[in-house]
Formats: structure tokens, C-alpha cells, sequence
């Protein structure tokens, strides 16, 4: 563990409370994407599965079963208890377009062609695109109340520690996960457009607003 | 260094 990593995963802790905090006290899902949230859901369970035969730390099974949790129960508000706020005619993203390449990857790219290692790449690439049904609806919206963009800023700002994480690990442990780096590279710069304008518009006081 | 998996990741 170093400390990239560390304010990293604190960092997607964080874009998690803060969406399930926007949902609460707006009592509204508005503006965000249900696909995006069930891709999360879909990449957590094909990658945390592992909690049942394999143990890192205290920190990584809490961790691991937050995420299965909170991502389970953001579905749940956005298909049950918030439901009218939920408005799938703009959440219109073809999802296959993402999972069908990545199944394919995953059988191509894997450490080892076994159902578990097929599964935990396929989540490292489905991860990497998941956010993409989000972008495309704040595209067609072209704005977004404040707080969404915090959570997507949290999120992005996690996945980009994750590199300087790999790079310090790649001088002081000697690792390199291909696999990782390589969709976490592509991830992070899915959110650079978004940064652009979260940094020069949302922080400086402005409504995030997309120029048409 | 070979490849390897970082599944002590998140």
C-alpha cells in the first residue's frame, strides 16, 4: 500500500458517499445514468467474488464488500424507492457495444485462461468504459447539477492516482500489471474532457454547463 | 519485471 493508492481508493469511497448523498437529500436520481450504475455493479461482483478464497488484508475485504453493497443498493434506490426520478429516455447508451468487447478482451487478455482470471480481466476492462453511458448523458443534457459532478470528479481523480500508484510500484516492488495499466490508462482518459471543465467552470463557482 | 496480476488491488 502507498499513499497514491491509499488516496485513491479514498477518493472512490468518496464519489460513492457523495452520490448516494445527492440521491438522499434530492430524494432524486436526476442525471444519473442506471446503466453506468449497473456496469459499476456488474465489474464489482466479476471482480470481488475473490473475498470468498482469497485474503489480503482487513482493509481489502472491507473494501470489496462496500462496494458490492453500495453499488447493490444505488441500484436498488434508482429502480425502486426513486424511480420516477429515473429517466431512462435519456440513458440511451447500447450497453452490448461495451460488454461484448470486453468479454472478447477478456478471453484474449488474461493471466491465466480460467474462469476466475477470464472474469477478474473482464471486470478490469468493463471498468475502464463503464462511465461512458454517464459522459454520453451529460453530453446529450450538456449540463449537470453540482454534486453529480463532484461524484464523477471523485471517481475520475481515483482512477487517476492509480497511476502514479503503478509507477511507484513498478520502482520500488518491481511489479507491472499490463492488464491494469493499461485499461486504467484508457479510463483515466475518458475523464480528461470531463476534467477540463469540472476544473476551469464547476471549482470556479460556474454551472457545469457542456458549450453546444 | 514479468507481468503479474495486481489482484491485492482494488
Amino acid at each position: 500500500m502507498n499513499l497514491f493508492r491509499l488516496l485513491g481508493d479514498l477518493s472512490h469511497l468518496a464519489s460513492i458517499l457523495v452520490l448516494l448523498h445527492k440521491i438522499q437529500t434530492s430524494r432524486s436520481c436526476r442525471g444519473i445514468s442506471f446503466k453506468t450504475q449497473a456496469l459499476y455493479v456488474a465489474v464489482f461482483v466479476a471482480r470481488y467474488l475473490d473475498l470468498f478464497w482469497r485474503y489480503i488484508s482487513l482493509y481489502n475485504s472491507a473494501m470489496k464488500v462496500f462496494f458490492i453493497g453500495s453499488s447493490c443498493y444505488i441500484l436498488y434506490l434508482m429502480k425502486y424507492r426513486y424511480r420516477p426520478t429515473n429517466d431512462p429516455s435519456i440513458d440511451t447508451f447500447r450497453i452490448e457495444y461495451l460488454l461484448v468487447p470486453c468479454a472478447i478482451l477478456s478471453l484474449i487478455f488474461n493471466y491465466n485462461f480460467m474462469p476466475t482470471e477470464i472474469l477478474w480481466s473482464f471486470s478490469i476492462f468493463l471498468e475502464s468504459v463503464a462511465i461512458l453511458p454517464q459522459l454520453f448523458m451529460l453530453q446529450r443534457t450538456g449540463e449537470a447539477e453540482a454534486i453529480t459532478t463532484h461524484y464523477l470528479a471523485a471517481l475520475g481523480i481515483y482512477r487517476a492516482l492509480y497511476i502514479p500508484n503503478w509507477i511507484y510500484r513498478y520502482f520500488t516492488e518491481g511489479v507491472i500489471d499490463p492488464i491494469a495499466v493499461t485499461a486504467g490508462i484508457v479510463q483515466t482518459g475518458l475523464y480528461l474532457d470531463f476534467f477540463y471543465v469540472y476544473f476551469t467552470k464547476v471549482l470556479q463557482g460556474q454551472k457545469f454547463e457542456l458549450p453546444a | 519485471p514479468p507481468p503479474s496480476s495486481s489482484h491485492d488491488e482494488l
